[in-house]
């Protein structure tokens, strides 16, 4: 199928919340999203890569900025349940996302999107993808300019 | 809107690619995905957390498998390229995706993925979601298994 980006979105009002050092074992993801399930948070991105040099896996994700004090409270008792590391807060971010089907046959979609960040020197703090979406975070002040850099590139209307 | 979870979707000819110690700062994103568009490499996930203590940045994607020796090939020119850390190369992955929409205004579908994966002492090795997908990859091995375990909680036919 032929790749067609459709649009661009920015969203502005999450806040990132990370947790490192965290057990690599069955469990320990249903341990950090179920709690915060139970006080009805919305979790939109989550992100886990390769684990650390000791073995140790970190998990980031977004909610809504205003449920930032009620998600440090309920992160702060999972550290502790866990033995986790560190738990992060970030609320000066915006998510851009990338709209788009069939972009996994399109290698170069994503390349386009973070060299068209680049070039206005915008940071890309975090990355997660999927055939029809692809999500970064940058910081909040950058977030317009980086609209503007990926309707450019890929030649579109503001998304509505 | 109401969640609706659609299907469960198995993928098991992927591996699993990352590079550490990467510096952190505009561009570098672009350094790792340009090269690989170039040789036409379709990329699956992308994913990026948060930076490590020392503040360097860690990338984890997905490839068909019969690219890899393409692929590592391509990335120790990046790594050198970029004075990063290691290239690391997993080919025993599965990819386990749930399906829907509406999934962020629901909290509880990733935990009840997470927990279902739990459940049957499945391993989450990688996590990288959006608003209607929710991948996860295990052991290859692990993968029917982890299907099965999404298709009893969720209640479904198996996707076709
Ligand atoms: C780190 C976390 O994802 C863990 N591996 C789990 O399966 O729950
Ligand atoms: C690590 C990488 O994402 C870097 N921050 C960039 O903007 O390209």
């Amino acid at each position: 199928e032929s790749v067609l980006v459709r649009g661009v979105a920015l969203e502005k009002n999450q806040a990132k919340i990370s947790i490192d050092g965290v057990p690599d074992y069955p469990g320990v993801a249903a341990e950090i999203f179920e709690p915060l399930s139970k006080e009805n948070i919305n979790v939109d991105l989550i992100v886990q890569g390769a684990p650390d040099r000791e073995g140790k896996s970190e998990i980031t994700f977004t909610v809504d900025r205003e449920e930032t004090e009620k998600v440090i409270k309920i992160m702060a008792k999972v550290k502790e349940k866990l033995g986790a590391g560190k738990v992060g807060c970030d609320k000066g971010v915006a998510k851009v996302s990338i709209v788009g089907v069939g972009m996994r046959t399109h290698p170069g979609v994503a390349a386009r999107m973070f060299k068209a960040l680049s070039r206005e020197k915008i940071n890309i703090e975090l990355i997660s993808t999927s055939e029809i979406l692809i999500s970064c975070l940058v910081r909040e002040e950058e977030g317009e300019k980086a609209v503007q850099a990926l309707h450019k590139e890929f030649e579109l209307e503001k998304m509505q």
